[in-house]
């Protein structure tokens, strides 16, 4: 009997780009993430969502992706260039946030892991920024403020007492 | 001297539901996946992304999940009722969506991995609509009318022939 959640796990030293209103047309992805790739530049997490905006009559979505904090500004420079080629809008570095995980074999199918990770959150008041989803990870940005909150009220709310804190040394 | 990518999945049997304007407080997304949760309704995956969007003063951000095909109007009936009380935008649902994942152990710290991915598609010109990953996993969503098309050309980029081509049986 596998607990759906084993541990949680905090990560206080990422930082967030966002690349707003790149054109939505094949390659758009593959130029920024190979120009990335590249420069060494280690991506952690992408999210892009499937909210279209069409300005200037140019369908366009943004595009986040979290780096270790100290290759955010390298990331920005080495994208800012490309950022003018491929016509996208600003670049948005956000150094205060942390990524709080829960992480489990059993997660899959089990529809209420998710909602009480959320829930452990909200009942602190922590806002959620970002969500992303796996079979065995559930992923939220939040304020780097709230992360060690974070960390804990999730531990307990998963009844991990002692056990798999997976805490990413400050 | 393990490949960072051992397989290629396809999945054209998902729909993804997007919940629009979700008021950007502590409690929203609790109350979705709690819903949905209690109905039983099994989500896949959860995308929010950081994109924030103040409507009528109110700080919002869309929430996009993706479920089995069959649960997509339950999931959208469940919703509708609470759309009301969090006082939400509209609820969109599109059945026409494929999820490609590439999986493999060896993905973290291999900065070129989401880029050939990415251009192996973009080659095809096949549009990515929605990214998620995490260390063992990278899913795109793309029209389900690109599924087989995708699944075929990632393979090949990795060279993956004849090996782990792991397809959800249509
Ligand atoms: C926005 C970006 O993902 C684009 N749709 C692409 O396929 O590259
Ligand atoms: C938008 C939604 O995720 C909200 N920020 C919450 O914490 O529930």
């Amino acid at each position: 009997q596998v607990p759906p959640v084993r541990g949680v796990a905090l990560d206080r030293h990422q930082a967030r780009l966002a690349i707003l209103h790149v054109p939505d047309r094949p390659g758009m992805a593959a130029q920024i993430f190979g120009l990335l790739a590249t420069e060494n530049i280690s991506v952690d997490t992408i999210i892009q969502s499937q909210r279209c905006r069409v300005i200037n009559d140019i369908p366009t979505r943004d595009i986040a992706f979290t780096v270790a904090q100290e290759d955010a500004e390298i990331a920005r420079n080495a994208l800012s260039e490309l950022a003018k080629t491929i016509n996208c809008g600003e670049i948005i570095v956000d150094n205060a946030i942390a990524k709080v995980s829960i992480i489990g074999a059993g997660m899959i199918g089990c529809p209420g892991v998710a909602a009480q990770f959320f829930s452990a959150l909200a009942k602190e008041n922590i806002n959620i920024q970002m969500i992303t989803t796996s079979e065995i990870k559930i992923s939220c940005v939040v304020a780097e403020s709230d992360g060690v909150k974070a960390l804990k009220v999730v531990h307990q709310a998963f009844d991990l007492a002692g056990k798999d804190k997976i805490h990413v040394p400050a």
